[in-house]
């Protein structure tokens, strides 16, 4: 109650001008949070493109952020996350903390040139992440 | 389970910078030492991954095919269209390795070709099904009649000589009688060869001899069919076959004991089931053609 107090009475004076949705957002959503990021490739790149006709782009996107504290529902993390975080934070910190991680992937069709010089259509699984998550 | 990455070995794994432990694919072949990498897999890094393997490359026709099948079962950025029901998720084109024609040319009905084909179908994996196949052949210039002629297919598909001791009786062959109708401004002709091909392809069968030949109906006022009957007599066909692949890495648009439940079909509904599929496509082409 006394923090509360002395903060009431040294209470920082907001601008004016800073409107509160601004101000929650920092909260809400810290700048470098975990969540998903572009990485767009073409496979001439890779030099691929002697044998992958198409897609002429791949856009796998990748999982990059912290994992805040407490994750909740937010990224729809297992309890789990929030109990290895507390075993990182009081019991051993060599125990890692969760990690940004894909939860989610959409599948990638290819067409391709093979060795023999047939031709092949091809659908592939979990090609590209469309969800992060902490754990 | 292995993506698109693993399976190709990055050709440039040279400039990699992994210097600790080498890649999955430079270590010894023998299938103990390959981590988490399934055999077949590490066939086709190998392959992929020797500098300078010999690629063979496709016909401009057969290329422009398959780009088309590409647009029309996938967006621009590679993902699967959603509104696809088919059951397939690989889709193979082959040439024939080798081909002798006797373009004979009868009076009465203008014998349009004969041909010995041989197709070599070693990259239909162990886990990819047949569910589909089609005799492809492709004209030069979209072809209109003024009437659809009638067309009759004789097939024989040859079982590979067996070279073994532990052969008994001689190749079997069997004989088919497809009628179909030539389309209209189509510059393909789909021959439906799925029950000549199933069993042969599930039997591990992966040198298929085919020789055929079809006649149609000559329609004496129509001058124009013949330069369709020479421009098809130049070409050889392809064979098209739609595939079910079950392995891991592949993209599975439902579970499969799910769907088969919900959907029990017996094998001529099946059929039906892609006819009418294929119909669709042949419509969605045609609507999209004329919105263009």
């Amino acid at each position: 109650d006394e923090e509360i107090g002395d903060s009431k009475a040294k209470s920082p004076t907001m601008p004016v001008s800073y409107n509160l949705s601004e101000y929650l957002k920092q909260f809400l959503f810290p700048e470098n949070e975990c969540q998903l990021h572009d990485f767009k490739l073409s496979f001439s790149q890779l030099k691929w493109d002697n044998w992958i006709v198409a897609p002429h782009r791949y856009n796998p996107r990748y999982c990059k952020g912290d994992c805040p504290r407490l994750v909740g529902h937010r990224y729809g993390s297992p309890v789990h996350t929030m109990v290895q975080n507390i075993i990182y934070e009081k019991l051993d910190s060599s125990i890692p903390r969760p990690s940004c991680v894909p939860a989610k992937y959409s599948p990638l069709s290819v067409l391709t040139i093979e060795l023999d010089g047939s031709i092949a259509y091809k659908e592939y699984e979990d090609m590209i992440a469309t969800k992060c998550t902490c754990q | 389970s292995p993506t698109l990455e693993d399976e190709a070995g990055t050709l440039t794994s040279g400039e990699a910078s992994v210097e600790a432990e080498p890649l999955p694919w430079e270590q010894p072949l023998d299938r103990e030492n390959s981590p988490g990498l399934p055999p077949p897999l590490l066939k086709v890094l190998t392959n992929r991954h020797l500098p300078g393997a010999p690629r063979l490359q496709p016909d401009s026709r057969s290329l422009r095919y398959m780009k088309r099948l590409y647009k029309a079962y996938a967006t621009k950025e590679g993902i699967p269209k959603s509104d696809r029901s088919h059951l397939y998720n690989t889709v193979r084109l082959f040439t024939p390795c080798a081909q002798h024609q006797q373009p004979s040319w009868g009076q009465v009905t203008g014998v349009l070709q004969s041909m010995d084909l041989l197709f070599n179908l070693d990259r239909i994996t162990d886990h990819e099904y047949l569910l589909k196949s089609v005799l492809l052949y492709s004209l030069k210039n979209p072809v209109s009649f003024s009437s659809t002629p009638k067309c009759m297919c004789h097939l024989v598909v040859k079982e590979p000589e067996c070279s073994s001791p532990f052969c008994f009786g001689s190749p079997r062959s069997f004989t088919f009688n497809l009628q179909f109708e030539l389309r209209k401004n189509h510059k393909w002709i789909e021959i439906d060869v799925t029950t000549l091909l199933q069993p042969l392809v599930a039997s591990n069968k992966r040198n298929i001899h085919i020789a055929l030949n079809f006649t149609c109906l000559k329609n004496q006022q129509n001058p124009v069919q013949d330069e369709l009957f020479d421009m098809a007599r130049l070409m050889a066909p392809s064979l098209l076959v739609y595939l079910n692949d079950t392995s891991a890495q592949a993209y599975h648009r439902w579970n499969s004991l799910r769907y088969k439940r919900r959907h029990q079909l017996s094998p001529d509904q099946r059929d039906l089931f892609f006819y009418h599929k294929e119909e669709e496509l042949t419509q969605d082409r045609k609507f999209s053609r004329r919105r263009r």
